[in-house]
């Protein structure tokens, strides 16, 4: 039989006019290059499982996402990402929330439908989880960039929070500014 | 927040959602990414697969992903039974829409009532929908928002409304 397949990403305050167009090209690249991916598992058979946690490994990797590398910052400085999978055919279904290391928290997910009797793990838990299955673990500040770094300051000092110190091992100041998604996502998550 | 909404080969539905969620978030705040049912959730039986971007507190309350699969069960049941709701909500679509309404009316119905029930909460976002059928429906109530979709009998796009 066919096969279909459709994806999207978070919100911005930022209005799609406002973005430039390199900007544009950007976002529209990665998406594409996301799509091919999930195209190409299920064009060739692969479940939609497997589709759907490649295409989101492809998106959790972009910096120019809020998910995995490129996620935007607690008000303490720090990324947790949450993330779920379910399955139509036997409404198995796997979710985490508020991971620091796990490199793909939609990994850790699946891995929680599939090799757990839950449904349901957060924090240190489901961060030991994940290790126990294997899952590749990364240093929190794979996952830092300065664009969503300077989003958080500019954040907590408009509400008048304190700003936590510059999280440990992340880039030299500036390093990672090349990397400006233009959607800030601080609309919600 | 990213998501996914896949048909393969066999049938099957499923349905993807990650998220760095909320930025300056504090007190452990989760939104609706990993509740099942508020941010995700796939069922064949009920016919579709939803993920959902939005600011969590709303779609979790509204139980959105959960509510549209249903939504969707029913209209394809008895599509007869809502006929004055359907065509209340049909009505009140934009004109440029009724097309694509009246073509994939199930899915429209269900989606948008959805997205209009977390507006009158007050709350903003998307959902991305997959039937069974491999129909692939957006609906949104905000701006900022990037879609993509693919399939075997169609070309890939991408669009950032």
């Amino acid at each position: 039989g066919g096969w279909s397949l459709a994806i999207h990403g978070g919100a911005g305050v930022i209005e799609r006019g406002s973005l430039t167009p390199e900007q544009d090209a950007a976002y529209r690249a990665a998406l594409d290059s996301a799509l091919q991916v999930g195209a190409g598992v299920l064009d060739n058979g692969g479940s939609a499982l497997d589709a759907v946690e490649a295409v989101i490994q492809v998106l959790e990797d972009d910096p120019l996402f809020n998910a995995g590398r490129g996620a935007v910052f607690t008000a303490d400085g720090r990324i947790e990402h949450d993330a779920a999978i379910m399955d139509g055919t036997t409404l198995d279904a796997g979710a985490v929330a508020g991971l620091t290391r796990t490199r793909h928290p939609i990994s850790a997910a699946r891995a929680v439908m599939e090799d757990s009797p839950h449904v349901f793990l957060i924090g240190q838990g489901a961060e030991t989880f994940a290790r126990s299955q294997g899952l590749e673990e990364v240093d929190p500040a794979f996952f830092f960039t300065e664009r969503r770094w300077r989003g958080l300051v500019r954040q907590l000092e408009r509400e008048g929070l304190p700003v936590p110190v510059r999280p440990e091992g992340a880039p030299a100041e500036g390093a990672m500014a090349a990397v400006t998604p233009p959607l800030d996502e601080r609309k919600f998550g | 927040t990213v998501g996914v909404v896949a048909l393969d080969r066999e049938g099957r539905l499923a349905a993807g959602t990650s998220t760095g969620g909320m930025s300056g978030k504090r007190w452990g705040r989760v939104g609706d990414v990993p509740v099942i049912g508020a941010g995700t959730y796939a069922s064949n039986v009920e016919g579709c697969a939803v993920s959902a971007t939005g600011s969590g507190e709303y779609f979790i309350r509204a139980t959105v992903a959960r509510d549209i699969c249903a939504r969707y069960a029913w209209e394809t049941t008895y599509p007869e039974v809502e006929e004055n709701r359907v065509t209340a909500i049909l009505d009140s679509c934009p004109p440029e829409m009724i097309c694509s309404a009246h073509m994939r009316r199930p899915v429209y119905i269900a989606a948008s009532a959805e997205i209009r029930e977390v507006g009158e909460l007050g709350g903003e976002g998307g959902v991305i929908v997959m039937t069974r059928s491999g129909e692939a429906w957006f609906e949104m109530n905000t701006s900022g928002m990037y879609r993509g979709a693919a399939s075997s009998t169609e070309p890939a796009w991408v669009a950032i409304y």
